[in-house]
Protein backbone atom coordinates (compact mmCIF):
# COMPACT_ATOMS: atom_id res chain seq x y z
CA UNK A 1 0.00 0.00 0.00
CA UNK A 2 1.51 3.39 -0.88
CA UNK A 3 1.57 6.34 0.98
CA UNK A 4 -1.42 8.55 -1.08
CA UNK A 5 -3.44 5.54 -0.31
CA UNK A 6 -2.80 5.10 3.24
CA UNK A 7 -3.38 9.10 3.29
CA UNK A 8 -6.81 8.81 1.42
CA UNK A 9 -7.62 6.21 4.09
CA UNK A 10 -6.90 8.26 7.02
CA UNK A 11 -8.35 11.03 5.81
CA UNK A 12 -11.71 9.15 5.22
CA UNK A 13 -11.67 7.73 9.03
CA UNK A 14 -10.41 11.24 10.80
CA UNK A 15 -14.00 12.72 9.00
CA UNK A 16 -15.88 10.43 10.18
CA UNK A 17 -14.20 10.93 13.54
CA UNK A 18 -15.06 14.23 13.40
CA UNK A 19 -18.64 13.92 12.38
CA UNK A 20 -19.17 11.56 15.41
CA UNK A 21 -17.33 13.56 17.74
CA UNK A 22 -19.24 16.42 16.86
CA UNK A 23 -22.74 14.17 17.71
CA UNK A 24 -21.45 13.19 20.74
CA UNK A 25 -19.69 15.69 22.62
CA UNK A 26 -21.95 18.30 21.97
CA UNK A 27 -24.98 16.29 20.77
CA UNK A 28 -25.72 17.95 17.73
CA UNK A 29 -26.11 16.54 14.27
CA UNK A 30 -27.06 20.20 12.84
CA UNK A 31 -26.13 20.94 9.51
CA UNK A 32 -25.69 17.06 8.87
CA UNK A 33 -27.94 15.30 5.99
CA UNK A 34 -28.90 12.46 7.47
CA UNK A 35 -30.01 11.31 3.64
CA UNK A 36 -26.36 11.57 2.34
CA UNK A 37 -26.11 9.61 5.93
CA UNK A 38 -28.15 6.84 5.25
CA UNK A 39 -26.74 6.67 1.45
CA UNK A 40 -23.36 5.91 2.54
CA UNK A 41 -24.43 3.00 5.28
CA UNK A 42 -26.18 1.70 1.77
CA UNK A 43 -22.36 2.29 -0.04
CA UNK A 44 -20.61 0.48 2.47
CA UNK A 45 -23.07 -2.63 2.88
CA UNK A 46 -23.22 -2.88 -0.97
CA UNK A 47 -19.33 -2.40 -1.24
CA UNK A 48 -18.32 -4.51 1.50
CA UNK A 49 -19.98 -8.16 0.58
CA UNK A 50 -16.80 -9.52 0.26
CA UNK A 51 -15.72 -8.64 4.07
CA UNK A 52 -16.27 -12.25 4.79
CA UNK A 53 -15.35 -14.11 1.50
CA UNK A 54 -11.80 -12.33 0.17
CA UNK A 55 -9.16 -12.14 2.99
CA UNK A 56 -7.11 -9.08 1.54
CA UNK A 57 -5.27 -8.24 4.85
CA UNK A 58 -6.24 -7.33 8.70
CA UNK A 59 -5.83 -3.56 7.79
CA UNK A 60 -8.41 -4.14 5.33
CA UNK A 61 -11.02 -5.81 6.83
CA UNK A 62 -10.62 -3.83 10.27
CA UNK A 63 -11.54 -0.62 7.96
CA UNK A 64 -14.14 -2.28 6.90
CA UNK A 65 -15.56 -3.11 9.84
CA UNK A 66 -15.11 0.76 11.37
CA UNK A 67 -16.58 2.30 7.81
CA UNK A 68 -20.12 0.00 8.56
CA UNK A 69 -19.96 0.02 11.86
CA UNK A 70 -19.80 4.34 12.34
CA UNK A 71 -22.07 4.84 9.51
CA UNK A 72 -24.61 2.68 10.88
CA UNK A 73 -24.09 4.71 14.29
CA UNK A 74 -24.20 7.40 13.00
CA UNK A 75 -27.58 6.84 11.23
CA UNK A 76 -28.95 5.50 14.25
CA UNK A 77 -27.60 8.49 16.13
CA UNK A 78 -29.57 10.94 14.09
CA UNK A 79 -32.97 9.27 13.86
CA UNK A 80 -33.24 7.88 17.24
CA UNK A 81 -31.04 9.43 19.64
CA UNK A 82 -33.24 11.36 22.01
CA UNK A 83 -31.30 14.59 22.48
CA UNK A 84 -29.46 14.67 18.70
CA UNK A 85 -32.16 13.51 16.53
CA UNK A 86 -34.12 17.19 17.93
CA UNK A 87 -31.24 18.91 16.33
CA UNK A 88 -31.43 17.25 12.84
CA UNK A 89 -32.42 19.88 10.39
CA UNK A 90 -35.48 17.68 8.58
CA UNK A 91 -37.13 20.43 6.44
CA UNK A 92 -33.94 21.59 5.03
CA UNK A 93 -32.47 18.41 4.25
CA UNK A 94 -35.34 17.37 1.78
CA UNK A 95 -32.94 15.73 -1.16
CA UNK A 96 -35.22 12.86 -2.28
CA UNK A 97 -32.13 10.24 -2.04
CA UNK A 98 -34.27 7.70 -3.53
CA UNK A 99 -33.55 9.55 -7.16
CA UNK A 100 -29.88 9.01 -6.47
CA UNK A 101 -30.00 5.38 -5.77
CA UNK A 102 -32.35 4.17 -8.78
CA UNK A 103 -30.17 5.45 -11.35
CA UNK A 104 -27.06 4.15 -9.97
CA UNK A 105 -28.33 0.73 -9.65
CA UNK A 106 -28.87 1.09 -13.52
CA UNK A 107 -25.75 2.07 -14.64
CA UNK A 108 -24.46 -0.63 -12.29
CA UNK A 109 -26.35 -3.26 -14.35
CA UNK A 110 -25.77 -1.91 -17.48
CA UNK A 111 -21.75 -0.71 -17.38
CA UNK A 112 -19.72 -3.03 -15.06
CA UNK A 113 -16.66 -5.35 -15.31
CA UNK A 114 -18.52 -8.88 -14.70
CA UNK A 115 -22.46 -9.07 -14.41
CA UNK A 116 -22.03 -11.19 -11.33
CA UNK A 117 -23.96 -9.86 -8.14
CA UNK A 118 -21.16 -9.24 -5.56
CA UNK A 119 -19.17 -7.24 -8.98
CA UNK A 120 -23.04 -5.60 -9.73
CA UNK A 121 -23.18 -4.43 -6.17
CA UNK A 122 -19.24 -3.03 -6.29
CA UNK A 123 -20.14 -0.97 -9.39
CA UNK A 124 -23.21 0.18 -7.42
CA UNK A 125 -21.50 1.64 -4.70
CA UNK A 126 -19.08 3.26 -6.24
CA UNK A 127 -21.56 5.48 -8.68
CA UNK A 128 -23.77 5.99 -5.34
CA UNK A 129 -20.37 7.23 -3.61
CA UNK A 130 -19.93 9.19 -6.39
CA UNK A 131 -23.38 11.44 -5.54
CA UNK A 132 -23.91 10.61 -2.10
CA UNK A 133 -22.98 14.24 -0.92
CA UNK A 134 -25.18 15.96 -3.01
CA UNK A 135 -27.92 15.74 -0.13
CA UNK A 136 -25.28 16.96 2.07
CA UNK A 137 -23.88 19.60 -0.37
CA UNK A 138 -27.44 21.02 -0.79
CA UNK A 139 -28.25 21.30 2.75
CA UNK A 140 -25.01 23.09 3.59
CA UNK A 141 -26.48 25.98 0.72
CA UNK A 142 -29.54 26.18 2.23
CA UNK A 143 -27.88 26.39 6.26
CA UNK A 144 -27.17 30.42 7.64
CA UNK A 145 -25.01 28.88 10.54
CA UNK A 146 -22.86 26.40 9.66
CA UNK A 147 -20.53 24.92 12.16
CA UNK A 148 -17.26 24.33 11.77
CA UNK A 149 -17.12 20.72 12.52
CA UNK A 150 -19.43 20.44 9.14
CA UNK A 151 -17.14 22.35 7.19
CA UNK A 152 -13.98 19.90 8.46
CA UNK A 153 -16.30 16.84 7.91
CA UNK A 154 -17.12 17.80 4.31
CA UNK A 155 -13.70 19.03 3.41
CA UNK A 156 -12.23 15.61 4.72
CA UNK A 157 -14.76 13.50 2.79
CA UNK A 158 -13.81 14.89 -0.37
CA UNK A 159 -9.93 15.64 0.39
CA UNK A 160 -10.07 11.49 0.66
CA UNK A 161 -11.28 10.87 -2.77
CA UNK A 162 -8.64 13.48 -4.16
CA UNK A 163 -6.07 11.48 -2.19
CA UNK A 164 -7.14 8.09 -3.79
CA UNK A 165 -7.17 9.97 -7.24
CA UNK A 166 -3.35 10.29 -6.66
CA UNK A 167 -2.93 6.42 -5.71
CA UNK A 168 -4.47 5.79 -8.61
CA UNK A 169 -2.45 7.86 -10.94
CA UNK A 170 0.65 6.33 -8.82
CA UNK A 171 -0.51 2.66 -9.15
CA UNK A 172 -1.39 2.80 -12.49
CA UNK A 173 2.72 3.83 -12.96
CA UNK A 174 3.93 1.43 -10.89
CA UNK A 175 1.99 -1.80 -11.00
CA UNK A 176 1.67 -3.57 -14.26
CA UNK A 177 -2.41 -4.24 -15.42
CA UNK A 178 -3.61 -1.57 -12.96
CA UNK A 179 -6.32 -0.41 -15.15
CA UNK A 180 -10.01 0.20 -13.49
CA UNK A 181 -11.71 3.03 -15.30
CA UNK A 182 -15.04 2.75 -13.57
CA UNK A 183 -13.79 3.51 -10.29
CA UNK A 184 -11.42 5.77 -11.58
CA UNK A 185 -14.27 7.59 -13.70
CA UNK A 186 -16.69 7.74 -10.22
CA UNK A 187 -13.61 8.94 -8.12
CA UNK A 188 -13.15 11.36 -10.71
CA UNK A 189 -16.94 12.42 -10.61
CA UNK A 190 -17.04 12.10 -6.75
CA UNK A 191 -14.36 14.72 -6.41
CA UNK A 192 -15.84 17.13 -9.27
CA UNK A 193 -19.10 17.35 -7.62
CA UNK A 194 -16.67 19.20 -4.62
CA UNK A 195 -15.15 21.68 -6.87
CA UNK A 196 -17.66 24.69 -5.84
CA UNK A 197 -17.44 23.58 -1.91
CA UNK A 198 -13.68 23.27 -2.06
CA UNK A 199 -13.32 27.05 -4.01
CA UNK A 200 -15.55 28.48 -1.36
CA UNK A 201 -13.27 26.87 1.28
CA UNK A 202 -10.42 28.17 0.11
CA UNK A 203 -11.91 31.53 -0.13
CA UNK A 204 -12.83 31.44 3.13
CA UNK A 205 -9.86 30.26 4.88
CA UNK A 206 -8.09 32.28 3.31
CA UNK A 207 -10.03 35.50 4.12
CA UNK A 208 -10.16 33.89 7.32
CA UNK A 209 -13.98 34.04 7.08
CA UNK A 210 -16.94 31.59 7.92
CA UNK A 211 -17.65 29.53 4.77
CA UNK A 212 -21.03 30.22 3.24
CA UNK A 213 -22.16 28.70 0.02
CA UNK A 214 -23.68 31.02 -2.10
CA UNK A 215 -27.78 30.18 -2.56
CA UNK B 1 -8.43 -12.18 -15.34
CA UNK B 2 -6.33 -9.10 -14.41
CA UNK B 3 -9.96 -7.04 -13.81
CA UNK B 4 -10.57 -9.45 -11.24
CA UNK B 5 -8.23 -9.90 -8.12
CA UNK B 6 -9.70 -9.49 -4.62
CA UNK B 7 -10.33 -5.85 -4.69
CA UNK B 8 -8.17 -4.57 -2.35
CA UNK B 9 -8.88 -1.11 -1.63
CA UNK B 10 -11.66 0.52 0.36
Amino acid sequence: MNILRLAGDMTHLISVIVLLLKIHSIKSCAGISLKTQELYALVFVSRYLNIFTDFISLYNTIMKLIFLGTSFSIVWYMRYHKIVRRSYDKDQDTFRHYFLVLPCLILALLINERFTFKEIMWTFSLYLEAVAILPQLVLLQRTKNTDNLTVQYIFLLGAYRALYILNWIYRYFTEPDYLHWITWISGLVQTILYGDFFYYYFLSWKNNVKLQLPA
Amino acid sequence: EIFHEPKDEL
